[in-house]
């Protein structure tokens, strides 16, 4: 109950936003009440949940300019958003010299971590401010990670990373688990990636796959998650099997 | 002669390190000196062109702990490289209250300008200040446009940036050019992006369009252009198409 998961990367491209909504939507269907959090100032993930008209946002319970309330808007039935702006950008300057900067998100978050089962943030592609206050504020950190050679190499830099913020600002933060995503069974290339993140990340990897899928990337077009867009892809397949894992693990 | 351009776009995964990396060595192989310049922390381009032992970097020129000669590394005949590090992704901080942040780079790179016909820096993911110390040194932007449809919602916030930019502190900068990536003739998705983009930016639109093709995503495995892994492959052409048409908008 109640748990606090970030997916990141500051790898770009690698399935982040894609992941959070269909992971999002796959444990609400199962059952539970998601929120998810918008980090990312290029809000894809409010875009993709044809969101369009709001007040506040992620940037206006960073700066207090509203509170955790005001912010959350209900998408469908126990699945909540709250929405970004681009303004998020300017927030490592804004924020740059505030104390105790990396505990605002946390601190707004850890309010209503009780009302819901799962609260997911969607960071953006850096390790900055912003993809800080989401570890800072979560148990587990979830790693799309792109089965392409650019992708693999950023892996130990995220851990290192991940180990800092578990040592000075969060004790609790570990990896919840790792995921290949776009895998073609084709490419060769991508079945030796697999072997890679086999061999650095272990048991965390997950049994389940995530393969490329069109419709993943066709779904976002009309504000829909992919089992409301094309509940028989293999997108759709691929995201429930994984909303399986995650849930045994987490609940 | 002395051209500086930037490949950017705040979306991630689109093609940014991969284009930098084949326009450059593609305008070198048409008898150019160009030098590329790695602005993202994740270093992708300093790893794609196989390079890992170097003393300075974007990150020590930037915090002025070494001198622009001293940054530069020669890669081949006539390719050089600005490598970059793991520190750059804390510059936000680091250079946040200097005076005139903006114009670090710009200052570093004029004082070479003359010394090479292009100079490319590659952007990471986002809008802080490395993508506007990029744009302020910059007298031309050149946006990778992936083919899919999160990555076209992007599109206006840029132009709005590259505004900005050239109103308050580089009147000079403008759209070099737009090109679509990654792009696959059989996804309907890519081909109702192709007439987006059209509508949206025009004339600046090249001709060149580069196919997704795996040869892009394989040939960084061992340090190598497009041209010496697969010189017959869809994307050497379609990178030795693009080059022509750059090399004669701007020589
Ligand atoms: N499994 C998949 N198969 C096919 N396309 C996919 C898949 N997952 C994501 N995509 C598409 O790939 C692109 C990148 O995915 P997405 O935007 O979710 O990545 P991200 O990590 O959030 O990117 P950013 O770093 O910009 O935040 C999007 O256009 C998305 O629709
Ligand atoms: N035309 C293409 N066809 C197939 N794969 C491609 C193509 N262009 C790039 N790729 C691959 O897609 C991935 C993303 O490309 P790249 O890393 O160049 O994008 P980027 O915009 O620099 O990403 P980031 O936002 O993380 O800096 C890489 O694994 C790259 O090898
Ligand atoms: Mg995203
Ligand atoms: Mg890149």
């Amino acid at each position: 109950m109640g748990y606090i998961f970030s997916l990141s990367n500051h790898k770009g491209g690698v399935g982040k936003t894609t992941s959070t909504l269909n992971i999002g939507a796959g444990l609400r269907n199962l059952e539970n009440k998601v929120l998810l959090v918008d980090l990312d100032p290029q809000s894809n993930l409010t875009q993709s949940m044809g969101i369009t008209d709001y007040q506040n946002s992620s940037y206006t319970l960073l700066t207090k300019r509203s509170n955790i309330e005001e912010s959350i808007i209900q998408h469908s039935d126990n699945l909540f958003l709250i929405p970004s702006e681009l303004n998020l950008s300017g927030m490592e300057i804004e924020i740059g010299s505030v104390p105790e900067k990396e505990f605002i998100l946390k601190n707004s978050l850890d309010s209503v971590k009780k009302e819901f089962d799962y609260i997911i943030i969607d960071c953006p592609p850096a390790l900055g401010v912003l993809t800080i206050n989401a570890l800072v504020a979560s148990d587990r950190i979830f790693l799309p990670i792109q089965s392409e050679y650019l992708a693999v190499q950023g892996m130990s830099k995220i851990s290192d990373v991940i180990e800092k913020v578990k040592e000075r600002l969060n004790p609790s933060l570990d990896i919840g688990g790792v995921f290949l995503t776009q895998f073609d069974q084709r490419r060769v290339l991508n079945r030796s990636v697999l072997e890679a993140v086999k061999g650095h990340f272990g048991d965390k990897l997950f049994n389940t796959i995530i393969r490329d899928n069109v419709a993943l990337a066709e779904a976002p077009v009309s504000g829909r998650n992919i089992y409301e867009y094309a509940p028989k892809s293999y997108g759709a397949d691929d995201y429930r099997s994984l909303c399986k894992e995650i849930a045994e693990k987490y609940s």
